[in-house]
């Protein structure tokens, strides 16, 4: 608390000495912006990402911009991007695992997931690509399987999936696992899965919870 | 908007550029450089108390030597120096999963200063 001079609360004297004050001042800027992030301190990073697979992850959400929301809301909104984990894969079928920090759990809501993966397919070819939604209910030691969707692939490229409310539910849960189940050897081999700038990710759209919800009527 | 310079003592918005770099956050805060955390600072005197901190029109001029000039103990006390317009900062940052976040933050700069 800097002491001010006079009735108003905030105010300094304008011979306020930035210099003197600089430490505090840069102290102040570091409280205010993790205030505003709901975070306690500076996260560390446990596994830095690659600067084309932050470049590639860019470009695709710029190129598809989720809808905006219909009512206008002052929360505050954040656009997240997990890249995947690659989990227990076999010849049939590939698991990535994709984990969202506390500020995805508790107060804040999903508003849309999108899943996103690079094919690398032969000319002139059709695959088919079934992803799964698995989550892991309370008390239960398996995965349970809460929602598929089938996909149809026929040029190489980056190929985007809305993924729905089970997904949703699993992202504010903290934790999301999907299974990339393909119809044939090729198409498992076309599935890109560790190249740098290719590395899957989902892009989830969430907003703080407000302390009350007021609506407009 | 007034911003600061030599020794004014008017009410007015003192830039302060906090770089990323400098605090040692540049590793997980992807963009932007820095913030420009500017704060409102000086005095209100009573015949600029009301004034929004922007080029004050001829009423306002006459306005404020009205005031000036009528009682003081009329006119409302403590008129302070506080922020009259506000723009968000977007930041691109690395939570601690290492996923990538981009968000806006209302109302976080201050662009001018004006008096209560």
């Amino acid at each position: 608390n800097l002491e001010t001079d006079g009735p108003c609360p905030a105010c300094w004297g304008a011979t306020f000495d930035l210099e003197s004050h600089r430490e505090l001042l840069l102290d102040l800027a570091k409280k205010s912006i993790l205030d505003k992030l709901h975070l306690s301190q500076r996260p560390t990073l446990s596994r830095p990402v690659s600067r084309e697979a932050l470049k590639t992850a860019l470009r695709r959400l710029r190129g598809t911009r989720a809808e905006t929301l219909l009512e206008h809301d002052q929360r505050q909104e954040y656009e997240i991007i997990s890249f995947a984990d690659t989990g227990l894969s076999n010849i049939n079928q590939t698991r990535l695992e994709f984990h969202f920090s506390d500020r995805t759990t508790g107060g804040v809501e999903v508003l849309q997931t999108r899943f996103m993966f690079f094919m690398q397919l032969p000319p002139n070819t059709t695959q088919t690509m079934n992803i799964r939604v698995l989550v892991l209910r309370p008390y239960d030691t398996n995965l349970t399987l809460t929602s598929q969707y089938t996909l149809q692939v026929d040029a190489s490229g980056w190929y985007q999936l809305l993924l729905g409310p089970e997904a949703q539910a699993a992202c504010s849960q903290g934790h999301l696992t999907l299974e990339l189940v393909p119809e044939s050897q090729l198409a498992h081999s076309s599935l890109i899965l560790d190249r740098f700038s290719h590395r899957p990710f989902v892009a989830a759209q969430v907003r703080v919870e407000g302390k009350h919800r007021v609506r407009r009527r | 908007g007034i911003n600061c310079q030599g020794l004014s003592r008017m009410c007015c918005r003192q830039e302060f550029f906090v770089d990323f770099r400098e605090i040692g956050w540049h590793d997980w805060i992807i963009q932007p450089e820095g913030y420009a955390m500017n704060f409102c600072t000086g005095q209100c005197p009573l015949h600029v108390a009301g004034m929004p901190g922007i080029s004050a029109s001829f009423h306002t001029a006459v306005l404020n030597l009205l005031k000036a000039n009528t009682d003081a103990g009329t006119a409302g006390r403590g008129s302070c120096c506080v922020p009259t317009s506000r723009r968000p900062l977007s930041l691109l940052y690395y939570d601690r999963d290492s996923n990538i976040v981009k968000t806006d933050i209302p109302d976080m700069v201050v662009e001018t200063c004006g008096c209560s």
